[in-house]
């Protein structure tokens, strides 16, 4: 019910329209498109209100596996600082060490954030950044900082 | 599959593409049909990553991201045209956006073949799993391509869940064509309680807590553990039940279990701010309140003994007091 600052009426209007849906191939047993289904969400079993575990999992597995946690730094629903804390815990009780200190990086020539990244040196990596001004919604709120952080992301790049 | 899934015209569109997309349903376990939209990359669709998204929720659609966030076009405000997103995603990746879990969006479930009426991390996970395989064999030239998962808000839990659950069926080689490299999380709900402890200090540290309040909450913490870690002993999230909705319910009347879902719940969650980004204005007065509305009433279902603000909310009134 909260999510009324973004556009959703003008999207559910634009997909229920019928030649989009047939565009799309919508199956006819679909009903019309909400952006969140409150029913599921009520019903829904939450398995984990922590993922250290699951966090822990994918480590021990000894995958080599890049990881990107991005915060937009002004989002109540999913602040910042819980994520930090979560991802400093884990680093902290699995030994990770710190291959890049913090530090701001930049879009164009301005601050874009910050960044941290830990890595184990056996293919397991976490980058800790922070998308400066940007609310829950990153990609909106702060397009130009969310696409190059994700492209230098794919690319192994520094952001 | 590939070729009947090709979206050839998308209607409201107001400039030419210059990328491939697909559209239809994906394989889950039996009955479950997960929509999907996929964008081919605007840069060089056959050496680009392959990206998964996943938005939140739980229960909120990927489509919601795609034409609201990172996807190539946005819907104007008539509801009928779209305009570009040159920030898009897919300028240099290939973009799946999927509907998951069953019955968000345009997903959908044949109750004669599964009459399953739960939902949860793990379905979720099973079902997205299953539907990657059936896209590989959809789009066979993804095969091998470096893979990401990727995803918003629950995503904190449907992103490592699906992630673990993948690297499993890989190491045990039933998805040896999956070269997965990596996943990303937006603002993740990576944890609930360390999500609570920190909006303590979130709320007073933007100015939504007044000094008396945060102040009040010092007899909460467990002053006598030693440790580095500011949300080891100031544990608020011992005090409450974290909903599955979000909602903070106090496990007793005592001072410290009202107070922290008072601060963490009320004054946090329900004020009519947009939670989503504090310093947002929000301009949609009459459809705010009355979401804000929903939204308590929902919560109050939760929250027996509590002050029940939501009776207090008149859906009619134009006024932010």
């Amino acid at each position: 019910g909260g999510l009324l600052c973004y556009g959703n009426d003008q999207a559910a209007s634009w997909l229920n329209l019928a030649d989009v849906r047939s565009a799309l191939h919508v199956s006819s047993a679909a009903g019309n498109w909400e952006a969140c289904n409150d029913t599921i969400n009520g019903a829904y079993v939450q398995q984990h209100n922590d993922t250290t575990s699951v966090f822990q999992h994918i480590l021990d597995s000894q995958y080599p596996l890049r990881v990107l946690i991005y915060n937009g730094d002004v989002d109540q629903a999913c602040n910042y600082l819980g994520d930090q804390w979560f991802i400093e815990a884990f680093a902290q009780t699995n030994k990770l060490p710190v291959t890049k200190a913090r530090a701001d990086w930049r879009y164009m020539t301005q601050i874009a954030g910050y960044a941290k990244k830990f890595d184990n040196q056996n293919g397991f990596s976490i980058d800790l950044l922070t998308v400066k001004g940007a609310g829950h919604m990153v990609p909106t709120d702060r397009p130009g900082p969310a696409l190059q952080m994700m492209v230098n992301f794919f690319r192994n790049q520094d952001y | 599959r590939k070729q009947a899934d090709r979206v050839w015209n998308l209607p409201g569109l107001t400039y030419g593409l210059n990328f491939k997309q697909y559209s239809g349903y994906l394989n889950g376990v039996s009955g479950n049909y997960l929509h999907y939209w996929f964008v081919e990359s605007q840069g060089n669709p056959s050496t680009d990553p392959l990206v998964l998204w996943l938005t939140g929720g739980p229960g909120c659609s990927g489509l919601m991201a795609m034409l609201l966030e990172l996807g190539p076009f946005h819907p104007n405000p008539d509801g009928k045209t779209l305009f570009e997103n040159v920030y898009s995603w897919n300028k240099a990746a290939n973009v799946i956006f999927l509907e998951s879990p069953r019955g968000v969006g345009f997903s959908v479930q044949d109750q004669s073949l599964n009459n399953d009426t739960i939902w949860d991390d793990e379905r979720t996970a099973t079902d997205t799993y299953l539907a990657l395989k059936d896209f590989l064999t959809v789009f066979p030239e993804y095969i091998n391509r470096p893979f990401f998962v990727t995803g918003e808000s629950y995503g904190g839990v449907y992103v490592p869940t699906i992630t673990s659950l993948l690297i499993d069926k890989i190491q045990s080689g039933d998805f040896p064509q999956l070269n997965l490299v990596g996943m990303s999380i937006g603002n993740g709900e990576l944890s609930a309680v360390q999500q609570f402890n920190s909006a303590i200090m979130m709320g007073y540290f933007h100015g939504l807590f007044s000094k008396d309040n945060f102040d009040s909450l010092q007899q909460c913490c467990n002053q006598t553990k030693s440790s580095s870690q500011w949300f080891e002993y100031c544990n608020f999230a011992q005090y409450i039940h974290l909903g599955s909705d979000g909602s903070a319910i106090p496990n007793d009347n005592s001072f410290c279990a009202t107070q922290t879902a008072y601060l963490g719940q009320q004054i946090f969650w329900d004020s009519l701010n947009n939670v989503y980004n504090i310093y947002q204005d929000c301009y949609q007065q009459d459809v705010r309140a009355f979401g804000s509305r929903m939204t308590i009433q929902n919560k109050k279902k939760h929250m027996k003994g509590f002050i029940d603000q939501g009776n207090k909310v008149s859906v009619s009134s134009t006024d932010s007091q």
